[in-house]
């Protein structure tokens, strides 16, 4: 998915 | 999505299903920090408060709900659970979890990419994370031997951000603008407390003996 301010990390 | 971060992703889990696996077949937590597993509940509920408002990925909400699901439930068992919690250390496991929670969150309000409720809440959790482990290993320290589940358990959770700070390099390198100084400097730290548990854990698989960390 797209990265959202690199919150597509769990 | 790169196989360091899966690979980190499922030894997350494994760590957690182990743990699991410990307090509901044999129905103990001997040798469980229950101020860790309060740590890590608190850390999944202030990083994931975007969970029903941002959608990224089947994976990546599947992922949340079990980890939050889990970390909750670990800590309903310990705590409530009648056969369970009769196996928790009290007396060992003294660690003043508060003493982190505090100085977590003054830096997360000093140290953030930008000054709003969520983002602050989950740079706290990054942070609180990185030390989450300390109570753990403090009682590991503190209980003699230490039984295979508990350090399978403890070398899961740490060998995860391991994965991670390789998936970091990686996405740092094939990905232009990967700028994560507050997440790299947070699984650093995170990683580097289980160094020494990691030496221990190692030696005594190949000397194959019980695992012992030194008092």
């Amino acid at each position: 998915g797209r990265s959202h301010e690199g919150k597509d990390e769990l | 999505m790169n196989i360091f971060r899966l690979t980190g992703d499922l030894t997350h889990l494994m760590s957690i299903i182990v743990l699991l696996l410990k307090i509901h077949t044999i129905k103990s937590c001997a040798g469980i920090s229950l101020k860790t597993q309060e740590l890590y509940a608190l850390v999944f509920a202030t990083r994931y408060l975007d969970i029903f408002t941002t959608y990224i990925s089947l994976y990546n909400t599947v992922m949340k709900l079990i980890f939050l699901g889990t970390s909750f439930s670990i800590v309903w068992y310990m705590r409530r659970h009648k056969t369970v919690r009769l196996s928790y250390d009290k007396n060992n496991d003294t660690f003043r979890h508060y003493f982190l929670v505090l100085p977590c969150f003054l830096l997360a309000l000093v140290l953030n990419n930008r000054f709003t409720v969520r983002e602050v809440l989950w740079t706290f959790s990054l942070y609180l994370e990185a030390v989450a482990i300390i109570p753990q290993l403090v009682l590991l320290q503190r209980s003699k031997n230490v039984d295979n589940l508990t350090g399978n358990y403890v070398f899961f959770l740490g060998a995860y951000r391991g994965f991670y700070l390789i998936n970091w390099i990686y996405r740092y390198f094939t990905e232009n603008h990967y700028r994560r100084w507050i997440t790299w400097m947070a699984g650093i730290v995170q990683t580097a407390l289980y160094v020494d548990f990691f030496y221990y854990y190692f030696k005594s698989w190949k000397n194959n003996e019980k695992l012992k960390l030194p008092a």
